[in-house]
């Protein structure tokens, strides 16, 4: 997180006030956003809020567009959608929404009120951007969906750096405040990843709400979140494969399956696991592999696996196999698993085994983060 | 690969480097050593979202000043 050189309120009693409202939302749908919004922040400091009608109020909320007399012009739609002042007299700490953009309440389309006033009040209370592409104050908007929010750690950190915790919570023995959300560390040892596979020539690795992307020409793996790139896509995915027979790459939860186009969802999907040639007992799979050698594409279910004819749409015979017996010292669940220049790399907890397809011998133990550059 | 950015492209930077970057309009002899400033404030720019520091408009930095975002300037706060 980063601050205004410290720029805060002198008190934890601010006001605020609704000046006008967009017609792209119902009344009631705006207010209940804000109030959402700044109970966001109230929940984690002694920061306390209070609704005027009329007056100046510390933290003035209009819709507006273009140039709006501020200096700082609004762009149409898209692009810029919000802007806040940081803490202080007159404009400080005001918050002006682009009314160019088409803000909702529920939908997953455009942008989400709650998550940009949200953001926006972190800037009103004295919060500069973070550059963790998993916090709030991330400037880049990713939709979250707002009825299972909860602000991340970074600016938990950040907001409580300034005015310090919320002294009204006192955790009830056994009913800990629940942990925010952390971003995950690719320099980690303990770090399991959820699922991993290629894309044209990338490597992606998913965990939570984020995923690296890793290519030659990047040093360094980017950290993005999920929703950035793919809003429909859920958190914490099981298992993903790239489909080198329909350049797509499948994405699986539960028993669910989604197929990605660059950043398009393709069309008719999530489909069920049945769609892959799944027996119905199968509620999720662990893993998932695309096999270049024989063109198949292996599903890991607890401690077998089964291998699937993309082309005929139809599952191998002779399958389910132990993992051990196709990958022999493979004795733990197969978490996460694809191919990197020939090699096949199987990950278990914080390992990665390492085999080739040709002898079926595993040839090295890695770190799980071998790929990211720690 | 890289890219040669279109000329819409170059406006879109340097609008954006100007509002979040502070870039300034280069005035004066040209340095003959050393990146531009605009080079610079990419770089800036990239540093801040996890990104290859190239200091040119490549497809991956072009795409993350694309992005729906907020207005505030991320580095430089205005007055």
């Amino acid at each position: 997180f980063s601050t205004f050189d410290n720029l805060k309120w002198k008190t934890n009693q601010l006001t605020y006030r609704i000046e006008n409202y967009t017609p792209d939302m119902s009344v009631a749908e705006v207010d209940q956003s804000i109030t959402r919004a700044l109970q966001v922040w109230a929940k984690v400091s002694p920061l306390r809020f209070t609704r005027i009608n009329s007056g100046t109020a510390d933290i003035m909320i209009s819709f507006t567009r273009g140039d709006h007399g501020d200096n700082s012009p609004f762009d149409g739609p898209g692009g810029f959608l919000a802007h806040a002042f940081a803490p202080g007299p007159n404009i400080g700490g005001d918050v002006h929404f682009d009314e160019d953009e088409d803000f909702t309440f529920r939908s997953i389309r455009e942008y989400n009120l709650f998550l940009v006033a949200a953001h926006e009040f972190g800037h009103s209370l004295g919060l500069s951007h973070s550059n963790d592409p998993g916090a709030l104050m991330f400037p880049i908007y990713s939709y979250t969906d707002p009825r299972t929010f909860s602000l991340p750690r970074d600016d938990v950190n950040g907001i409580q750096y300034i005015y310090g915790p919320n002294p009204d919570v006192n955790p009830k023995p056994g009913k800990p405040d629940p942990t925010p959300p952390s971003t995950p560390d690719a320099c980690d040892p303990s770090l399991v990843l959820d699922a991993v596979t290629t894309l044209r020539g990338e490597k992606m690795f998913f965990k939570g709400r984020f995923f690296w992307r890793s290519y030659s020409q990047n040093s360094q793996p980017e950290q993005n979140l999920i929703k950035t790139f793919w809003p429909e896509l859920p958190a914490n995915i099981d298992a993903a494969y790239e489909s080198l027979l329909s350049d797509r790459v499948l994405i699986f939860k539960g028993r669910k399956v989604w197929a990605i186009s660059g950043y398009d969802i393709v069309s008719g999907y999530p489909k069920s696991l049945k769609s892959m040639g799944l027996p119905q007992t199968v509620k999720k799979i662990d893993a998932a592999l695309y096999d270049e050698g024989s063109s198949k594409t292996l599903f890991f279910v607890g401690n077998y696996y089964y291998s699937y004819d993309e082309e005929k749409k139809r599952m191998d015979k002779g399958f389910p196999k132990r993992v051990d017996e196709g990958f022999p010292g493979m004795k733990s669940k197969v978490t996460a698993a694809f191919q990197v220049q020939g090699f096949t790399y199987l990950f278990s907890g914080p390992f990665m085994f390492e085999y080739s397809m040709w002898t079926r011998r595993q040839l090295r133990v890695l770190g799980n983060n071998y790929f990211l550059s720690c | 690969l890289p890219i040669t950015p279109s000329k819409e492209d170059e406006v879109l930077a340097e609008t954006y480097l100007k509002r979040f970057y502070n870039l300034t309009e280069e005035t004066g002899p040209t340095a003959r050593q050393g990146p531009s400033q605009r080079s610079r404030k990419v770089q800036e720019m990239q540093k801040f979202f996890g990104l290859k520091l190239t200091g040119t408009l490549d497809a991956e930095t072009l795409a993350m000043m694309k992005k729906p975002r907020c207005g505030l300037p991320d580095v430089h706060i205005g007055h």
